[in-house]
């Protein structure tokens, strides 16, 4: 059981860094990018991206946000580029 | 609402748009429909129009793809990125790209195409996404409702931002007309001002003029004012259905109500307050009261008044209160017998509508003064 919970959480990190980088202008620079602290570059953009979205702002990868990020959308970024 | 940076929009009011290919998932003639519906919805609310192309390059070219198409935004498989378009702008400024991938009806199942293309074509005209989650420009799809009526106030405030409103002068109208395509549906025929047989629906105080309402239309007179305008009520307030039953407008509020069957809307100028429609019930009306006739702020007294068939119930806007029982109209007000159409207020008059009839009743007095025409403050 939890290997899955791992890959789950695996699956939900690779979407949500797609998902920043088509609509909100996210550049992976380097693993650094992906250090799961309250500055990192990635928890700065799912701010960004739950500020936009009118979602609460944890800059997690919570619930809430996994579900809205999954609906079908425009394909234009929310974020100029 | 949000505009693209640089705020780049069509300079010239008349765009034509070509469908470049079809999805297999619709009848042409469908997706020819869906397109074409949801062009008209920016109409409604700006001056833009909106001619097809069937063969040269057209403004906003539109198409249908699947994965990578030839631009920097290849399409991702079912779901997730459904359609996008691009800024006005010359070459590929304003096109509209579909994903094959998905399932587009004209349903509620599956991905409805013209709900998609009226977002889209958002982004032709100038808009960009909004954070408004109740807007159509916001850029997650929720299920298509077509009972609503698809433009949030947050989308037109962002394309009249852009583009300014809809003409709302007749004549106005009639020269747009001359653009259109020769199958597009007529609006209805307005009746003649001057005609004896000219009857309202509803006839407010509004902001200094008087607006009367019939069908989908009204005209707007200021009462030393010679001049009639006249529009669409939709193009004043989309969001309203067609007809108008009653209507008061409370001036010291800059609030006007109006009612259409069991539900009422409040507005003030060309804005719905958020929160509408009500049912009438909510005023204090009985259950039973499904419609009303005729409505009026009597601006003395500070009450409002009811009509129904030939009764009518007030509410005392001081204390809140609303008629336990309705009372006789022609009690109240003697020479004033059945249903009535439409009553407002003009200085220390009531104007009573009744067919081709108007009474002009003095409350002072208690008695109709005059038996005028419908058509009386028009001119003619």
């Amino acid at each position: 059981f939890p290997a899955d919970m791992r890959q789950k959480k695996e699956e939900g990190i690779q979407f949500i860094q797609i998902y920043l980088e088509n609509y909100y202008s996210f550049t992976k620079d380097g693993e650094s990018a992906f250090i799961w602290k309250n500055n990192s570059p990635i928890t700065k953009k799912i701010k960004e991206m739950q500020e936009f979205l009118g979602l609460e702002v944890t800059g997690k990868l919570d619930s809430n946000t996994l579900d809205l990020i999954q609906q079908p959308r425009c394909g234009f970024p929310d974020v100029a580029g | 609402f949000s505009t693209f940076a640089g705020e780049p929009k069509w300079a010239k009011k008349v765009l034509k748009y070509r469908i470049l290919n079809y999805t297999p998932d619709l009848h042409p003639a469908d997706v020819d429909a869906a397109i074409k519906k949801a062009f008209n919805i920016w109409s409604s609310v700006t001056p833009l129009k909106f001619i097809k192309e069937e063969r040269d390059h057209a403004d906003i070219m539109i198409s249908f793809a699947a994965r990578g198409h030839n631009d920097f935004i290849p399409f991702d498989g079912p779901g997730g990125a459904v359609a996008h378009a691009y800024a006005p702008g010359r070459d590929f400024g304003g096109d509209a790209h579909f994903d094959e991938d998905e399932t587009w009806t004209i349903s509620t199942e599956g991905t409805n195409l013209f709900y998609v293309a009226l977002h889209e074509f958002g982004h032709s005209l100038g808009l960009f996404h909004s954070k408004d989650p109740e807007a159509l420009m916001y850029p997650i799809y929720r299920k298509f409702d077509p009972s609503v009526f698809p433009l949030h106030q947050d989308d037109i405030n962002g394309i009249q931002h852009l583009y300014g409103r809809s003409p709302n002068t007749y004549s106005d109208q009639r020269e747009s007309a001359e653009v259109k395509e020769p199958d597009e549906p007529k609006e209805p025929a307005l009746p003649d001002t001057c005609s004896p047989d000219l009857t309202f629906d509803a006839v407010t105080t509004f902001r200094g003029e008087i607006m009367f309402f019939k069908d989908t239309h009204f005209w707007r007179k200021h009462p030393s004012v010679r001049a009639v305008d006249v529009g669409l009520i939709s193009s004043f307030w989309p969001r309203l259905p067609p007809g108008v039953d009653a209507a008061y407008e409370v001036p010291e509020k800059d609030e006007t109500v109006l009612f259409k069957g069991n539900e009422f809307w409040v507005v003030r100028g060309d804005r719905i307050l958020p929160g509408y429609p009500q049912k009438i019930y909510v005023l204090g009306l009985p259950k039973d009261v499904t419609k009303i006739d005729a409505a009026f702020y009597n601006r003395n007294k500070g009450e409002i008044y009811f009509f129904i068939v030939d009764k009518f119930w007030s509410y005392n806007k001081r204390n809140r209160s609303m008629d336990r029982k309705p009372r006789q109209i022609r009690e109240a007000f003697p020479g004033i017998n059945g249903k009535i159409d439409a009553v407002f207020q003009h200085k220390n008059f009531f104007y009573f509508f009744h067919g081709r009839k108007q009474f002009e009743f003095d409350p002072g007095k208690k008695r109709v003064t005059r038996l005028l025409k419908t058509n009386f403050w028009f001119r003619c």
